[in-house]
């Protein structure tokens, strides 16, 4: 049975996405299923991972088809992945006046977590009914952090969407972590907010933190994941370190 | 009459908020009557500006208030703000069912145009009916774009919407320019990235670009636009040298 992580976080461009296709292909790697699932209709996870965007996310969503007929192979063995789909943006309106909206994803996933270890969920920049229906979906949410004053602000208000959604559709909604993005520690402005976080979130915080690392940014443009466009670079070894520390958290038994 | 512009782009994290603060403060400075509007719920810009969100934008799009009513000044005595609300996540469903749900916004702000020079609307990361409202009520867009590819990939959707946007509801609506932000001229990416968009887009560049600067990450800690903060840093400076290109590109007549 797949343990499903959603990666969210309501801030723009915090590395959700570079999260997703590099902690998922670091996972792959040593030869556990993997399933990475793109929600955001900018279909970035999908790109990233030499993908198409396909209008057929929409169509399960809405009801006419079926997870397992739109899941496609990677240039990774034990990936996977579910593209998104450009006319997602309309999806959110469509999906307002469904039965259980919240909760489509999760219906639709259930049927294929015996295939796969992990299943990781993209979600787009906003607390609207897509990422909300990965957060209902998921036994728990990894959320990266950029350690800047605006995605600070906006912490309080993914919490309390977490809570809301704990006590209703979701009780076992857990934290899977909190990850450091494009961390800096030169500037006083991330050490201070890296402090804060650390303080308040305690042992929710991976150990493990991505640096500012170009090779994380050129790599979408080959399609390919840092780990096959450069496995030497820092990005691709930060992101393998937490796999490593993601792995051990969750297989420890 | 104001000429009003949206400041725009679907892709999360690309200085939408930093320009909107500090373009519409370096124009003010040169005393002519600014408005910022919020329509992210995020609320950054409000907070960038030393404001509170607050429920009143909210009412004003569904119909309980006036804009007049919830325009607050700023610390900048041209500039005055039309704060966010955190429940506007749920205006975008809400708007769904009403009439004329895309042109809301533009029926609300063109009762205060003739009261300021120049109105700016800072917009959420995304393509949905907030982000459309801004469209539909602007004279032009001015996108800010990362030298990412991932930014690049979604410009074309971008102007998909911007021209549905002008074969219907808004026929007037301008490119006012495309904004290099964060711009970081070492990595070739940045370099590859930059050439494609000045190659396509030719004139609708701006000459300006903004670099990435500290600063300009530090300013909304303190609730201020970087102008106020540390007037001699490279990224007040920027915008300094935009809001000049921008005055002289809608005043050489
Ligand atoms: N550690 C890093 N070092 C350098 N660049 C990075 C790093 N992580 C991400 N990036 C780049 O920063 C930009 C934002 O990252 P990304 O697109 O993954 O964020 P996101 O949260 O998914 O954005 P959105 O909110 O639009 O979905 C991208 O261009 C990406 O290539
Ligand atoms: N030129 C710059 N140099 C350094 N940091 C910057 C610069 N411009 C913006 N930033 C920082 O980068 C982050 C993203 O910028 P900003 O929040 O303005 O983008 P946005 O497009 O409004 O994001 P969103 O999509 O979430 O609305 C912020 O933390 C901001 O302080
Ligand atoms: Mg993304
Ligand atoms: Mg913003």
């Amino acid at each position: 049975m797949a343990k499903i992580i959603s990666i969210a976080n309501q801030k723009g461009g915090v590395g959700k996405t570079t999260t997703a296709v590099n902690l998922s292909t670091s996972i792959a790697v040593t030869e556990r299923r993997v399933l990475l699932v793109d929600i955001d209709p900018q279909a970035n996870a999908t790109t990233g991972l030499g993908g198409k965007a396909h209008e057929n996310i929409y169509d399960v969503l809405i009801g006419n088809a079926d997870i397992e007929e739109i899941i496609v192979p990677t240039e990774i063995s034990y990936l996977f992945l579910v593209p998104s789909s450009l006319s997602l943006v309309g999806a959110e309106v469509e999906l307002v006046d469904m039965e259980d909206r919240e909760s489509i994803l999760k219906s639709k996933i259930d049927g294929v977590r015996g295939d796969y270890d992990y299943i990781f969920i993209d979600s787009p920049p906003s607390l609207g009914l897509l990422t909300i229906n990965g957060l209902v979906a998921a036994n728990s949410v990894l959320i990266p952090i950029q350690c800047e004053f605006y995605a600070m602000e906006g912490l309080s208000r993914l919490f309390s969407t977490i809570n809301r959604i704990r006590n209703s559709l979701n009780p076992g909604l857990d934290i899977e972590g909190i990850l450091f993005t494009m961390l800096d520690m030169r500037p006083l402005l991330s050490r201070e907010v890296r402090g804060e976080v650390e303080k308040h979130f305690k042992d929710r915080v991976f150990k493990a933190s991505i640096p500012r690392n170009i090779r994380l940014a050129e790599a979408p443009s080959f399609g390919k994941p840092a780990l096959l466009y450069d496995v030497k670079s820092k990005g691709a070894r930060a992101y393998f370190e937490l796999a490593e520390e993601f792995l051990s958290r969750n297989e420890k038994n």
